[in-house]
This record gives structure tokens, C-alpha cells and sequence, in this order.
């Protein structure tokens, strides 16, 4: 058997006109994420704990899609969801539509370990939340204004967006773009 | 969206994955990051964490899809990687990071970039954004 490992992400789809401080900003997230978890590993901390406990840092950081900082939805404001698993015995836990919980991770870590299901969401998490007594945030908190900004962008340009996608000039302009999703025309997905 | 997968120094396998979804989505709209199977898997081979465009890694149950073919191909865990990335996201843009019980690590992904880092026991560390 080998030795542990550990790997972070913070999102794919980057724009490549990302600015070079935003790269080193990001560089920096990941590298403070990897030796939270690499210290927690070393003091022999389980797999499942150490997921949790960098994924809640990744989300107090506003600088990625999550948590603080979570993209906006046509209303502006921000819904929540995350899931997590343990391969020992595949035991997983999820949740969606969340409001006010600062690390949706750690709802997704108790609905594993304190409840009776697997995915609870929207009102019923958030009940599930307040029972549970973690830490609670009103929906500003998680907004940005940066992401404010993006939100306009995304409305103007008719379309929704991955993280990090800016329109480039011909889309925001196009007023007849049709519907976009992920940067391609909606009808990619109507089938389903 | 924000993940992380680790195997620790007993072989258990492990992967948490979290997001605010897509700017401008619509009210109520659930993506991949919370399904089990599509944005988050682990068992005792191996863990997977996914991001991108949710409703291709959706269809592709992608994070899934990467221990079957472990399982019942008998790929390593980067030829299984590549092979999900290569081979069930159609048109889809996505990339996920994946940990094998038996210590790898590894990241694919077939968009512009991907926020990543990745480290293992015997001292090799990496952070990066570009292919």
C-alpha cells in the first residue's frame, strides 16, 4: 500500500484572461488548502476528516465558487450544495438549496453521520441545520461584490456561466444570443 | 465549485465537493456537486471530486464512472481518469481530481484551466492552473 495523498481543486473552466494576481491569489488558496490537509494527515487524521476540514477552508475563502463567494442566481442571491462521501463503507451525505449555513460541507458531514438519509435540502436542510446547531450566516454574507459584478455581466450577456467565465466582446454585445448555458446554446441540454 | 479528495496512510479513500453552482442559474437549480456518483464518489478504490459543467458531469455520472472503470476494466487510476475525461463527457467541459487507495493522485480535465493541487507522503507537491 502506498502512502497518503491529497488533491484540491477550485474549480474548472478558468478564463484565460484571468489576471496574473487573481492566478497567484488562487495559487496561494490551493497551496494554504494543501498544508491544512497535509498537517492533518501527518497527525494521522482520517480521510473523511480531512476532506471536511480543508473543503470548509476552500469555502471561508471567498475567493472560489463556494461557500463565501458562491455564484449568484438570477435573483442575486446565493444557493448552496455540497456532498461528501467515505469509501470505506460508502457512506455519503448531500445537501442543496442552502441559504444561511457558512460551510455546507459540514451539514453534508452531519446529515452522513446524524441522520437517517443521505441528501436533505432546501427548508428541510435547513431545519435539519438549526436541530444540528451549526454556525448560520444571513444569505449577504456570501455574496460578493465582485461576484455582484459578474452576475450583471452574465445577464447582460443573456447566458449562465461556470466560474471565471467573462464574456468576450461578440456575446455581450449579440442581444440575439440565444439562452446559454455553461457557454453553449441551451438547446445542447434541451433533451433533457 | 471547491473539492477535495485524500487517500490517508491507512488506504481509506475519501472526497467532499462543494459549490454556489453556475452565475445566473435559476432558483432551485441542482447541479453535480451534491449527487452522489455524478460530482462526489468514494469506495475502496478510489476518490473523486468533479467540477465544471454540471449537467454533462451529471449525465456522464462521472465521478462514478472513474471507479467502474478501475473496477471492472482494471484501469490505473490515470488511465481511468483520462478515459472518463476523454470518453463520457460528449461535448461537456469538466475536470475532477482522484485519489487511488493505493496512494496516487491524479487531475484531468478537458477545459481552459483548473484551479488544482495535489501532494503525497513521499514529498511531491504541486499547485497549478494551466495544462
Amino acid at each position: 500500500m502506498g502512502g497518503w495523498a491529497i488533491a484540491v481543486h477550485g474549480g474548472a473552466g478558468v478564463d484565460p484572461n484571468l489576471p496574473l494576481q487573481r492566478q497567484e491569489d488562487a495559487k496561494m488558496l490551493l497551496t494554504r488548502c494543501l498544508d491544512l490537509g497535509i498537517h492533518a494527515l501527518r497527525s494521522n487524521c482520517s480521510a473523511i476528516d480531512v476532506v471536511e476540514l480543508v473543503v470548509r477552508e476552500l469555502e471561508t475563502d471567498p475567493l472560489f465558487n463556494s461557500g463565501r463567494g458562491s455564484a449568484l442566481t438570477e435573483e442575486g442571491t446565493v444557493e448552496m450544495e455540497a456532498s461528501i462521501m467515505d469509501g470505506p463503507k460508502r457512506r455519503c451525505g448531500a445537501v442543496s438549496g442552502l441559504t444561511t449555513v457558512k460551510n455546507p460541507i459540514s451539514l453534508a458531514r452531519l446529515v452522513m453521520d446524524k441522520s437517517p438519509h443521505s441528501y436533505l435540502a432546501f427548508s428541510g436542510a435547513e431545519k435539519f441545520a438549526r436541530e444540528q446547531g451549526v454556525e448560520l450566516e444571513c444569505n449577504d454574507y456570501f455574496v460578493t461584490e465582485e461576484n455582484v459584478g459578474m452576475l450583471e455581466l452574465a445577464r447582460e450577456a443573456n447566458s449562465i456561466w461556470l466560474d471565471y467565465r467573462v464574456p468576450n466582446e461578440k456575446c455581450s454585445t449579440s442581444v440575439e444570443t440565444p439562452l446559454q448555458m455553461n457557454g453553449l446554446p441551451i438547446s445542447v441540454y434541451a433533451p433533457e | 465549485t471547491v473539492g477535495c479528495v485524500v487517500v490517508d496512510s491507512q488506504g481509506r479513500c475519501a472526497a467532499a465537493t462543494s459549490t454556489g453552482g453556475l452565475m445566473n442559474k435559476k432558483i432551485g437549480r441542482i447541479g453535480d456537486s451534491p449527487l452522489i456518483g455524478s460530482g462526489t464518489y468514494a469506495c475502496g478504490v478510489c476518490g473523486v471530486s468533479c467540477t465544471g459543467e454540471g449537467e454533462a458531469i451529471i449525465r456522464g455520472t462521472l465521478a462514478r464512472e472513474v471507479a467502474a472503470v478501475m473496477e471492472y476494466k482494471g484501469l490505473g487510476l490515470q488511465e481511468a481518469v483520462n478515459y472518463v475525461i476523454e470518453e463520457r463527457l460528449d461535448e461537456g467541459k469538466a475536470g475532477l481530481i482522484a485519489v487511488s487507495s493505493n496512494g496516487e493522485v491524479v487531475c484531468g480535465f478537458n477545459t481552459t484551466g483548473m484551479f488544482r493541487g495535489c501532494a503525497t507522503e513521499d514529498g511531491f507537491m504541486e499547485v497549478g492552473i494551466w495544462k
